[in-house]
């Protein structure tokens, strides 16, 4: 049967294969908005795909998008898929979206930790790090929200390899982190990072190495109040926000850190729902609540990219 | 395929720092086992707790000892696993 984007169930988790696969499918329903690139090789060796959403010119400024990053929270790729889709759908429809894309570009990385993701679903649904073996110990991973260079090593991370926040043997040494940096040094336009975590209903911004508040803190966190507020005006999912070291704890090397130290002013972590009751075990019942939920935060913060050019 | 059969997820509520540095030690005893998914920050946030069937007992103790309150937020994992497996399965179909 023809594959099609219609059949594909956004409210149920799926393997790599078959995401990947629907990736492939929705380049085929819109060959002039969305391409597939593959910003390198995981340490297993798997595609990290992009999907790349541009209406044309060259170079323009751009908005990185990530789930995945800590293979476990399978919310933030299923929110992933269906964000990615209704980004296609809405582009021509939604006013803002067909704005932002009539300006920027949209980098989208589902799966940005492939090897952890295949591993949750065949040995151990925990997972939440890398795959790649640490020399000299029996345990495996890195964790690769503390690989980044910014703040790298510092006591928000830890020099364990058998730590969930084993940070690495040295910055990017995780092929899937290397990849990103590559990348968004590469592109050199990137004006805005946001990577989605689950879980714990909050909306994160730089810093978290630090206590000291970041040079656009006051903005960030105002866009921040913005987002957390559309976002619960949906269902009354209730968010906090603000800079990670004061909202949660100290977290050295990790995305956002490095992406705003790089250059990029609007760094944003989501921490996505867990109601309380599952944790990382979402039933698959609530991706769709959980990723329409999202939708109004993400777009206060794309429409603000775009408003405010730098 | 690892299982996790029996083990529990407490949602855990330290009421100040000293007990916030009580559930860090806990969390850094390798023989326990157990894996922080939310992780203790500050008192009266909550902490949830992976625990393995096996520690249980060990670990319920350590908090009751501390007077450290706590409920079970996922009585048995492997059964939400289970759940969440048959749903995918029910999906492709």
């Amino acid at each position: 049967t023809e594959r099609s984007t219609s059949t594909f169930d956004f409210a149920s988790y799926h393997t790599i294969e078959e995401i990947y696969d629907w990736m492939d499918v929705l380049v085929d329903d819109h060959p002039n908005l969305i391409s597939k690139i593959e910003i390198g090789r995981s340490y297993e060796n798997r595609s990290l795909y992009v999907m790349k959403f541009s209406t044309g010119g060259s170079n323009r400024p751009a908005i990185w998008l990530d789930t995945g990053i800590h293979s476990r929270e399978w919310i933030t790729q299923a929110t992933g898929v269906w964000t990615a889709n209704k980004i296609a759908e809405e582009y021509g429809q939604d006013p803002s979206v067909t704005a932002i894309l009539d300006s920027m570009d949209i980098f989208f990385e589902i799966i940005a930790n492939p090897d952890g993701f295949v591993f949750t679903h065949s040995s151990n649904r925990l997972w939440r790090k890398t795959r790649s073996i640490n020399a000299g110990s029996d345990c495996i991973g890195v964790d690769p929200n503390r690989n980044w260079d910014a703040g790298f090593g510092g006591s928000g991370s830890s020099s364990d390899p058998c730590s969930e926040i084993y940070r690495g043997p040295y910055a990017h040494s995780e092929r899937e982190v290397k990849a990103i940096v590559d990348f968004i040094h590469g592109h050199g336009n990137v004006k805005s990072v946001i990577s989605i975590h689950s879980y714990s209903q909050m909306l994160l911004f730089p810093y978290g190495y630090k206590r000291g508040p970041a040079a656009h803190h006051q903005e960030l966190n105002e866009l921040a109040k913005k987002a957390v507020s559309d976002l619960a005006a949906m269902y009354g999912t209730k968010y906090s926000y603000g800079s990670i070291a004061d909202t949660i704890y100290l977290a050295d090397g990790t995305t956002v850190d490095w992406t705003y130290d790089n250059g990029v002013k609007y760094s944003f972590t989501f921490e996505l729902r867990d109601t309380g009751r599952y944790g990382f075990l979402l039933p698959s019942t609530e991706i769709i609540p959980t990723a329409t939920e999202t939708w109004p935060a993400l777009l206060d913060i794309m429409v603000h990219v775009l408003e405010n050019p730098y | 395929e690892q299982l996790f059969v029996g083990d529990q997820v407490l949602r855990i509520t330290a009421r100040d720092e000293e007990q916030i540095a009580l559930l860090r030690v806990l969390g850094e005893r390798a023989e326990m086992q157990v894996d922080f998914w939310r992780d203790p920050t500050r008192p009266h946030h909550p902490a949830d707790l992976r625990v393995p069937f096996a520690s249980l007992q060990a670990v319920k103790f350590f908090l009751e000892s501390h007077s450290i309150s706590y409920s079970i937020m996922i009585e048995d994992v492997q059964e939400l696993l289970d759940e969440e497996k048959k749903n995918m399965t029910k999906s492709r179909r």
